[in-house]
């Protein structure tokens, strides 16, 4: 454990947090892309199936499980709870065009042709390009409440602390993978256009809005 | 094998 790891987690951590809370504490899930909590649902399930499998650390099974459950009572907010405040109209991402490429690049490039191995790999490249119907609906809408963007901010910074953490890693344990670097990259390119939106607007006490 | 390392992440 190195400090950008746990940055991140905690970043991770706090953007769950934020999300639920904003579900919570307003009764609506309007602005939030149920699509994309389905795909992170999905992500934690097929990645975190190692539970059953390995014992790391308490720390490492505590974050796990936290991951799980509150992706899973996201979903039950937004699906079933809330149903009503659900903006479905504009969360239209076809969610096939994410997951069929993650099961097909899965199958084709991983480190070992075995179930669990196969479904980490899946959940990684699906994780890189799951906040796709969120960011897809924010551009649609044209603008995110701001608790929203603090949501989308923690979110991304999470991976991009990941990326610090491999290149930590790489340099004081000669360790790095590669599936997981490309992945994390790519998957904190994609919030590059919203950081920086966050940073020149959200941070500045403005409303995130798109330019129209 | 590298992906033994990487199974401690989250």
């Amino acid at each position: 454990m190195n400090i950008f790891r746990l940055i991140g987690d905690l970043s991770h951590l706090l953007a769950i947090i934020i999300l639920l809370r904003k579900i919570w504490k307003s009764r609506s899930c309007a602005g939030i892309s149920g699509k994309s909590q389905l795909l992170f649902a999905i992500v934690y399930t097929s990645r975190y199936l190692d539970l059953l499998t390995v014992y790391v650390s308490m720390y490492n099974t505590l974050m796990k499980l936290v991951f799980i459950a509150a992706s899973y009572a996201t979903c039950y907010l937004i699906y079933l709870k809330f149903k009503a405040t659900y903006d479905h109209n504009h969360d239209t991402f076809r969610i096939e065009f994410l997951l069929v490429p993650a099961v097909i690049l899965a199958l084709l490039i991983n480190h070992d042709f075995m179930a669990l191995e196969i479904l980490w790999t899946f959940s990684i490249y699906l994780e890189s390009v799951a906040i796709l119907p969120q960011l897809f609906m924010v551009s649609k809408t044209g603008e995110a409440e701001s608790i929203t963007s603090h949501y989308l901010f923690a979110l991304g910074s999470y991976r991009g602390l990941y990326i610090l953490n491999w290149i930590y890693r790489y340099a004081m344990e000669d360790h790095y993978d590669l599936i997981a670097i490309v992945a994390g990259v790519v998957q904190t390119v994609l919030y590059c256009d919203f950081f920086y939106l966050y940073i020149t607007k959200v941070l500045r006490g403005k409303k995130l809005q798109l330019p129209a | 094998h590298s992906f033994r390392v990487q199974k401690d992440e989250l």
